[in-house]
């Protein structure tokens, strides 16, 4: 485990910990898109289904419980507490997000290491998180005014992304053996994803203004 | 093996 690593799952960790706080504090959702919370819920299970059949480190098995139960939490929290349910907002995220799975779904089936049940999970998983942003990306950029703890959360999310992929530079300069286009090539895409947002963010930052996404 | 390997990250 290299620094990067450790530093992207840390900052992984601390954006679910971030909307959890958010969710939990102000009882509200808003500004949250559930669709996106419910694609990181499946994305986890798809991924995850290794903690039956494989052992890597407790480090590895505690974070995919952690990872499993707290997407699961917040998905809970939007679609069945009461009072957070109430200020989900269902016409600002309107995003065909079954598209999104449908379509990693299909790519999973021809693009996969291995033709297994496991291997293709894995995948779908790796599609289906590179795209799952978007729902909530698209709900920011509708709302217009961003609140300081969802900008948070996704400028956290983009920056596990960053050091993902230097944390693949890394042992792709110090370890033979590492090679993983899937994953990388759809890390890329993904990071790619956070370049506009990170734009407006560090504008906003730069002026010490409120984050404003334009529409 | 190479594909367990590859499945370390998270």
């Amino acid at each position: 485990m290299n620094i990067f690593r450790l530093a992207g799952d840390m900052t992984h960790l601390l954006s679910i910990l971030v909307l959890l706080l958010k969710i939990y504090a102000t009882k509200s959702c808003s500004g949250v898109s559930r669709k996106t919370q419910e694609l990181y819920a499946i994305v986890f299970l798809a991924r995850y289904l290794d903690l039956f059949t494989d052992f890597i480190s407790v480090y590895n098995t505690f974070m995919k419980i952690v990872f499993i139960a707290s997407s699961l939490a917040i998905v809970w929290c939007i679609r069945v507490h009461p009072m957070v349910k109430r200020s989900y907002d269902k016409d600002l995220d309107t995003f065909r997000h079954y598209l999104l799975v449908a379509a990693s779904f299909l790519l999973a089936l021809f693009l996969h290491e291995k033709f297994t049940f496991l291997e293709i999970f894995w995948a779908f998983s790796i599609y289906l998180e590179a795209v799952a942003i978007l729902p909530q990306l698209v709900l920011l950029q509708r709302s217009g005014n961003v609140d300081n703890l969802t900008g948070q959360y996704v400028f956290f999310l983009g920056a596990y992304r960053g050091l993902y992929i230097l944390n693949w530079i890394y042992r792709y300069l110090t370890e033979p053996r590492f090679t993983r286009w899937i994953a990388c090539v759809s890390g890329v895409v993904q990071t790619a994803l956070y370049a506009d947002f990170f734009y407006y963010y560090f504008i906003s930052w730069k002026n010490n203004s409120k984050l404003k996404l334009p529409a | 093996d190479e594909l367990n390997y590859n499945k370390d990250e998270l």
